[in-house]
Order: C-alpha cells, then structure tokens, then sequence
C-alpha cells in the first residue's frame, strides 16, 4: 500500500476542498508563516484516529473546523481523507484504491469513513497498522517535536519503539 | 512479543551507530535499555560521544548537535520498520548548511522506498527536494495549494506572500 | 513599588500593540493582568488577533507567528525600559523570509542606544548585520574566534566548518 | 555605562583566552553547529551571577569548567569577565573601564570579581541593575527559550516585567 493523496475539507484553515498528490521521493512543502503548512500535518495526525485536542495545537477537539475568516463563514464540518493505492490488492481490487475518512460536524457528530462507509476508529487504526503505515508513532513529527525526543524521559521514549515492534 | 521487541531494539541500535556516525562524520553513540529491567518494561537510554570531544551528556550538546543526535534515532527506526510514508516538520530549523546537506543525503537514500513530505524554509532543504507545492492565503485566513516552480526558488517564499495589508 | 509596576506595565502595553501591528502588518494584540488580583501579584495574560483571521487563542498561531509575537512583547519591554546590552540566540529559526527583514528593521531602529548582538544561521539577518564574528573550532573540541568578511556570507558557514574528519 | 568587551578563560569549550569585542549597532554571531556560539549567551548569564545550573545547559556547576578534548588537557578553572566602559565616571574615574567578573576552580572554590578585587555576588549584582545593564531578564535570550515567553502561564511572564519596573 502507499498513499497517493491527502484530501481536506474544513479542517483548520482549508475551508474550500484541497486535494495534496503525493508522489515517491522527496516533496517539499514551503509557504510563509502562518499560511497553513503545519495545518497538513495536523489533518494527517487527525484522520490517523489522534484523540487529543493538544497534540493537534486545539484547545477543543472542535477547534478543528474552519472557524471563518474575513468576508468567509465558519465551515458545517471538518474532513480529512487519506487516499491509498492497492497495488497488490490487500484490500479491494488489485489497482484499486482505499480512502480512510474522518469528519467533525459543528454539532459535535464525529466519524470515521472507510471507502464512504462508517466504520469504527478501531478498524481503522488497525487498517493503518496492517498497510505499514503506522498510527502516527515515528512517521509524522510535528513541527518543534524533534526536541522532545532527546528530552523525553527513558519510559517515554519506549512509545517511538512500542509502534515499530 | 518480548522476543519482536528485543529483536527491533538490536535492529535500531545497529542502525542508530551507523547513521550517527555518517551524520557526525565519527564519534559513537549508543542506545541501550534501563539496566536490570525486563526488555518490556525498560526506558530506553541514549549516549553519544562527538568526534574530538570528551563530553558524553546529552545536556551539553549544542541545539543543532541535539537536533541531528535525534534525527539519527528516527532514521534508525525507520531504516529498521520502514513506513510507506514519512512527513516531517521543520526538522532542520536549527541545522547548519553542511549538516541539513547530510541530513538530506540520508534521507534520499530511503525515499526509493518511502515517499518523504518536509515541510521546511530552508534554501538548500528546497533545493533538494523533488518537488515543492506552496501553501499560501490568497484569501486572507484560507489556506490553498500552489505548485512552485523549482527554478524561482530564491524569491519562491516572497512571491507566496499573502497579499499586502 | 505599586505604582511603578503598573506605570511600567501600562507602557510596555502601549509599545506591544504598536510593535505586535508593525510586525504583522495589522491584527491587534494586547496584554492585561489578571481580573480581579492586585497589580503586584496578577499574573500577565496576552491576546493576540491577526490580520484577516477570526481566531484569538494563542495555541491556534503558528510556530513563526507565535515566535513574532513573542519577539514583540520582548521588543516592548525592552523599548519601556532600554538596555545598553542584548544577546538573541537563533530567534530567527521559525521565521520566513519576510518576518525576519521585519523584525530586523525594528531592532535596527533600537540599535542606536543598544549594542544588539544576535547569533543566526539565517543568511538574511547576516546581510542585515554590521560586522560578523565567526565561532569557530579549528582545533576540536576548542572553540575560538575568527573574524568573517561580510563579502562571503554565502559559504560562510562552509568555510568555517571543523576540519574534515 | 556601555559594554566594551566579553572576555573567556577555560569557559565551556573556550579553553583558550578569548575576547569578543561588543561594538554599537547589529552584530551577527555566526559558525557550525556546536562550535560554541551558545556557550558565549551562557557565559554571559553566568557572569551575571546565575546560580541554576540548568539554565547554563549543566548539570552540575563545574560542567562550565572546560573538561578538555582531542590532545589537549582540562581547564583549572572557567573565567568570564565582562568590560563596560565608564563614560561619564559614574564607578571610576570618567573614561576609564570597570570589570565584572567570575570564576570557578575545579576544587570548587567561587568567586566573584570586581576590577580584580574579590567581592560578594550581591555587590555584582547591585552594580549591574545601578548600570542598566540588567541581571539576565530580557536582555539575553538563550536559544529556544522564544517560543516560552507565550508557553509560560500568566505568574511566570511576571518575571520579565519584574526585572523592567
Ligand atoms: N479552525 C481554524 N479555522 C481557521 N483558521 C485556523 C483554524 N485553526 C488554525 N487556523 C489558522 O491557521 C494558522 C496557522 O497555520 P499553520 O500553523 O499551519 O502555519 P504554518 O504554515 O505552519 O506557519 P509557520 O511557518 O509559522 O510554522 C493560524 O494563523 C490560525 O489562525
Ligand atoms: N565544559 C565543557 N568543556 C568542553 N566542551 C564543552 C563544555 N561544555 C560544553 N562543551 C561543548 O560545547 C559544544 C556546544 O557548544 P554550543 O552549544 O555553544 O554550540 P553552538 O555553536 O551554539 O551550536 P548550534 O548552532 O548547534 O546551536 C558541545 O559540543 C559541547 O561538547
Ligand atoms: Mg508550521
Ligand atoms: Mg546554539
């Protein structure tokens, strides 16, 4: 499996549908401050089953969604979508794809998607640790975290190779 | 469970030796687990000698060696569990040119088999990559993607500036 | 006591949302002491509203803006009260390019009654300095002071760089 | 009073006698990663009469005596003094020089200094808040520390304005 777009929607500063290919090798994300690139790497901690508002920089899980912003309402709901190619066939047809879904409506109503069907986080949590993909452990550092590596704590540092094992 | 997580400890400690050396050009630094602890229980300590230097604390590594000791770690458990994907934020903030060169060259070589994101504002981190895609507020407080053409990098971050106030 | 602290607070307050609007081209930010405490004991909050976005919450900022805004409270305390003497380590990290001339400019204006002295891999607040000390360890492990002509910032770091292992 | 130089002696990695010339305006401070760019903002700090060990990157307090390297034996003792220039007379005589100084012997003995006189910390500290130079507060910031200006709670940003009023 391997991932060939992230998909947003509502979700912090992306208020209108934006569709990241990404491609093999090295990519590069660049922008001023505050243009939203950290923003993609909290959507993508999101959709991967993340639980804590904090380790998405929100004081509220609901802070997620497009608040609004000049001359521009607030967004009905969050969603984030990771696109996976099947190449051998894992999980639907060979050549297929796979899209893993989650969405947070203002009402508080919040789901998980698996090719448009509701599913629960744990299935797909275990999806991710099926595909190699992981659940977020070593494969996403968010921005100021490469410090807290070192400064963490021996016990602490055991959650880097709990997900890898 | 306690034989997997044992067997990935040796692995990433292999891994952690090699990378670190290649990143420092010389010294050695080791990983180990919490003396008389049972493996699925134990923290996990981290020692490094720089080349040339006496000190062996962590505490006295300046903030670019601190940075590079930690991208070491991450890059030995990833070279020991490879994942699909990898997205990075802003990791070389505090890495001088000749260490964000090494850094890069280490992981190109992982990225045939894994796809990298980094988010960077780096000149010589863009330059490398393969592709960059912007993200920028045309409207101010809505974050959308540009493509960036790689030959205008130099001015690429002042031509993505949100509009003037 | 009680009047000087309040009087020194009311003036940095002053300063802040001036520097805080010239730095971020806009928005409005302010500080106040706790409700309801007396001046010697209130804690300081900070709210800060940028530019064309609805949010308020400082957690929701990114890591440039969060750095901008920090540098403008400092730069505030520092024009109520100036001092002869500054030392900055790498306060620049988190800044894009344009962030950074603004910030530049500002401590510029204050250069004429301090000696500012700011240590940068950034190649932008090297151009904008005066004269560049360069730290460098010919011998390893011992550090000393060489002098670097401003003509060759482009590699000056290379130049400096320990001797190959 | 104004700062006229910053001299070093066995201090962290400075092994070697080395004076750092403070000029008017924007000096840049510039060399690779863990070339002793920080340990001179902490020599600083130190000079000043810091008592935490910690905030010097130590963990313990004769960690700042240099503890040798590649053929080259450890210090005796670690020595800053800081030169202010003495325009209008207000210590000594008008144009003439007052050093503030400290050191530490590796047999642990302390000291603070006074134009090579040995006087109490209080006294140096005393001299420090009379010139305007401040003890630490705001006007020296070590590296990383920006983003904990706006991390503090409400009770610890009180410090800054403290050292202000
Ligand atoms: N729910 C939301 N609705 C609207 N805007 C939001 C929401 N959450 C966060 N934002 C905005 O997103 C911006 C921060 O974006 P982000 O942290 O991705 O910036 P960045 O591109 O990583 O910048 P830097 O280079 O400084 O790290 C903030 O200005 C904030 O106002
Ligand atoms: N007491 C000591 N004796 C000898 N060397 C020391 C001592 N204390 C610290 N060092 C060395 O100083 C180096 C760190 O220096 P410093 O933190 O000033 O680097 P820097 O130039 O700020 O680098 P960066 O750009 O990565 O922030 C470390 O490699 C450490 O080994
Ligand atoms: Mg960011
Ligand atoms: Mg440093």
């Amino acid at each position: 499996m391997y991932l060939k777009r992230i998909e947003l929607e509502g979700f912090k500063s992306f208020a209108d549908r934006t569709v990241i290919p990404v491609e093999r090798g090295l990519t590069g994300i660049v922008g001023p401050n505050g243009c939203g690139k950290s923003n993609v790497v909290d959507a993508l901690i999101w959709v991967m089953g993340e639980r804590s508002a904090k380790a998405l920089r929100a004081d509220a899980m609901d802070d997620v969604i497009f608040k609004g912003a000049e001359g521009r309402a607030s967004a009905p709901y969050a969603m984030v979508e990771i696109i996976l190619g099947d190449e051998k066939g894992e999980i639907v047809e060979a050549g297929g794809e796979v899209a893993v879904g989650r969405r947070l409506f203002k009402t508080g109503e919040a789901e998980f998607l698996l090719n448009g069907r509701k599913v629960r986080r744990k299935d797909v949590r275990e999806l991710l640790m099926d595909t190699g993909l992981g659940v977020r452990g070593y494969m996403v550092l968010a921005q100021g975290k490469i410090a807290a590596v070192l400064e963490a704590n021996p016990a602490e540092r055991r959650s880097i190779f709990e997900e890898a094992a | 469970c306690r034989e997997r997580f044992v067997e990935t400890f040796e692995l990433v400690q292999g891994h952690f030796e090699q990378i670190f050396r290649r990143l420092f050009r010389g010294g050695k630094a080791e990983i180990t687990l919490t003396a008389d602890m049972d493996p699925l229980d134990a923290g996990i300590e981290i020692t490094a000698r720089l080349p040339g230097k006496n000190t062996k604390k962590l505490s006295l590594l300046s903030g670019g060696e601190q940075t590079l000791t930690a991208l070491s770690l991450l890059l030995a458990v990833f070279q020991s569990r490879p994942s699909p994907f990898c997205l990075l934020d802003e990791v070389d903030a505090a890495l001088d040119d000749a260490n964000v060169e090494r850094f890069i060259d280490v992981v190109q070589e992982f990225s045939d088999n894994t796809q990298f994101m980094v988010v960077t504002h780096n000149r010589i981190t863009m330059s490398r990559c393969e592709r960059l895609f912007g993200v920028t507020m045309r409207k101010r407080g809505v974050s959308m993607l540009v493509s960036v053409d790689m030959a205008d990098i130099p001015s690429s971050e002042a031509s993505m500036s949100p509009s003037e106030q």
